[in-house]
């Protein structure tokens, strides 16, 4: 099952080493950035989850209310032979339908990025209808995997959404938004 | 499948991006270190695959004669709403019988890593048998897919060993050391 080793290694390979990290790494951005991100129960990492799985390079061209920010101070960690290697996370502003700039750090889960791949790559043999069994297996089960970790609990938001259907050009950004709220 | 999902992923997200530009990286490091990198058949990444998953995060602490020598200068692309998120690989000096020192772009295939933590984590339900299995997959995986790539045609040296038997702690110097003698 694709999709259950996908989650596994974007827990175990990723989301372990970064998510510990996380609030002292915005906490430190916050005081040399005048304290951009106020409320401290939206300092999680807030990880996209589209079910079709297409994920953009960058957020602004999936919605232009999504503005890219800053990125926060880097983690290097010497890992597999490779000498400080680098993790990093990204800040964006988002803007509501009032115009007002609402910040957090979001990206997308980059394992769907792969699952697409896989269904474009003939070699692969991995059809669409495949891909969405695929895409919500991945999210139960990082679900899953999450629910049980000790070491990142409240430390992430899963944003799973399904927008095939949506004609909405800021169908995102208000999803984002929607979710940003529920944790105030 | 795990271990196919994994050398998709591997692929996809890692040596689509970086092989096909590792040739003029190792030549600009190249002319700004007194040409280091001598034989350009050797200007590959060398992809270290022990069955056994045992992956150390530094290659000195496998064998001691394998030494760090300087990272490629790095590559920053957007990815899934990372701004510039990095790629570096590493060089290493490695030393043979006759204390003569041979340098190569060598890193180990960061998956298995991924395969031991699961073998490791009581959530995941995946036994050391299976891990075996998994490793193997993996390695028959990326040498099919590889195969056909165009892009990294050329680009990689796959060095799958098991050295769960061995007793010689510089067996893995040796291994390396024997596959670039084959490309020269
Ligand atoms: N957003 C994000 N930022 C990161 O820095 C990052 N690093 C890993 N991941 C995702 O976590 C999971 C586990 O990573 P692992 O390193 O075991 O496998 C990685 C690793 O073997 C290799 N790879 C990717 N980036 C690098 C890199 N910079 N250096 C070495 N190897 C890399 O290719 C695999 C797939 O990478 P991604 O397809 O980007 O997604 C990975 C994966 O889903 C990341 N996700």
């Amino acid at each position: 099952n694709v999709a259950h080793g996908l989650a596994w290694s974007y827990y175990i390979g990723y989301l372990k080493i970064v998510l510990p990290r996380l609030k002292d790494s915005i906490s430190v951005f916050n005081e040399n950035n005048r304290f951009l991100l106020k409320c401290k129960k939206t300092w999680k990492l807030h990880i996209l989850l589209p079910l079709n799985c297409e994920v953009y390079d960058s957020l602004w061209r999936a919605d232009s209310r999504i503005q890219f920010i800053n990125n926060l101070p880097e983690l290097n960690v010497d890992r597999a032979g490779i000498k400080r290697r680098t993790y990093k996370n990204s800040i964006y502003g988002i803007s509501d339908e009032d115009q007002k700039t609402h910040f957090c750090v979001v990206e997308y889960a980059t394992p769907l990025q792969s699952l697409y791949a896989m269904s474009q790559d003939e070699n692969a043999a991995f059809s669409r209808q495949a891909r969405l069994e695929q895409a919500k297996l991945f999210c139960r089960t990082l679900e899953e995997i999450l629910e049980k970790s000790k070491e990142c609990s409240g430390c992430y938001q899963l944003i799973v959404y399904n927008d095939s259907e949506e004609n909405d050009k800021h169908f995102l950004s208000k999803e984002i938004l929607r979710h940003l709220k529920q944790q105030n």
